[in-house]
């Protein structure tokens, strides 16, 4: 248990600090102690899937802290993505056949 | 296909990187980007084209709550080109606004648009000929992207379920030897150089490289070849006066 508190001791100090200045960077501010605390976890659980990502990532691409470390993945969805899921293509478009690229 | 191609190189055709703020409208930016730079290309023309314009006159009305390319172009046709950036300016607030498009004068038409084949190799073909095209992507995996090439598999990152369109603007092939990286304060081993498709966003500049992302050419990473489409652009045609008695 000693061990485990020792150990476990400073981790929250390092993520608040990681936090605050990922606050400043991205200049955000939340208006009470309970959202606070919200988007600090939702910090701290981005961090953790960056890291997946990077482990699982088959290309050279970093992932890590980005101005949309403090939503979750349904908010960055909701603010960034579309909508509706486009079922079909408009009637008028029409592919354009690999064999005519010889032409240009 | 040329061993790389990237529009940014050649000079004004490429406009600067949008911030489409809390507005969702990826589909207008993307378009009005695809628009402007074929315009460029092939008038030698710099033009700036409204973004405002398709989010008002889109047939809903409502182009901050999304939308997809098609919808922009089909919006150009209907109001018979496109006005000025700096006549008809991007709000970038989410409140439905009144479609002035009669108001301005037009600096860009279009003739029609195009969903190419879902070959990468053709994509390539065309976008090194043409000039950039739109695509649309699962964009699951930029909310933590900084740097790199993504080569995601369908299940780390779903092709079929796309949501957010960006302007391709080339290709190319990440270069052997730079191979180690740090990442999260620890370095890794990094694997073959890959091709790779080079991508704008409307995220801001500072967001990822310089505003840019890139994706992992060759086994359709996170959807990029589901709705691969462009403009083609020209000048209004006048419609040929009839002498016939009705």
């Amino acid at each position: 248990d000693s061990l485990l508190t020792k150990d476990a001791g400073p981790r929250p100090l390092e993520l608040k600090e990681v936090f605050k200045l990922f606050q400043i960077r991205f200049n955000r501010s939340y208006w009470n102690p309970a959202e606070y605390t919200r988007r600090l976890s939702i910090f701290a659980h981005n961090l953790a899937q960056a890291q997946r990502l990077q482990q699982e990532d088959l290309g050279t691409a970093e992932f890590g802290e980005t101005p949309f470390s403090d939503l979750t993945e349904e908010e960055f969805g909701q603010l960034y993505g579309q909508e509706r899921s486009p079922e079909r293509t408009p009637n008028m478009t029409k592919k354009v056949e690999s064999n005519t690229w010889g032409e240009s | 296909v040329p061993r790389t191609c990237d529009w940014r190189k050649a000079k004004n055709i490429i406009s600067s990187v949008k911030n489409q703020g809390s507005c969702k409208c990826c589909w207008a930016m993307a378009a009005a980007d695809n628009i402007q730079a074929l315009w460029r290309i092939k008038h030698q023309q710099f033009v700036d084209v409204s973004v405002q314009e398709l989010l008002d006159c889109e047939r809903c009305g409502n182009g901050c709550n999304g939308g997809f390319v098609w919808d922009a172009y089909l919006t150009v046709l209907n109001n018979s080109g496109l006005a000025s950036e700096k006549d008809y300016p991007f709000q970038g607030d989410r409140k439905p606004h009144r479609c002035l498009a009669k108001k301005y004068k037009k600096v860009a038409w279009i003739q029609d648009f195009t969903m190419l084949s879902n070959n990468e190799q053709a994509i390539a073909h065309y976008l090194a000929v043409h000039g950039p095209i739109t695509v649309t992507i699962n964009m699951k995996l930029l909310q933590h992207y900084q740097k790199g090439v993504i080569k995601a598999t369908p299940s780390s990152c779903d092709p079929r379920q796309v949501d957010h369109s960006v302007l391709l603007v080339g290709f190319g092939k990440e270069k052997e030897g730079m191979q180690t990286g740090t990442v999260l304060s620890h370095s890794r081993k990094r694997r073959h150089s890959s091709p790779y498709w080079i991508l704008k966003n409307s995220w801001g500049a500072h967001w990822g490289e310089k505003g840019y992302f890139r994706l992992y050419r060759g086994n359709n990473t996170c959807g990029v070849t589901k709705y691969p489409f462009t403009a083609q652009v020209d000048s209004p045609v006048k419609k040929a006066r009839t002498s016939c008695p009705p």
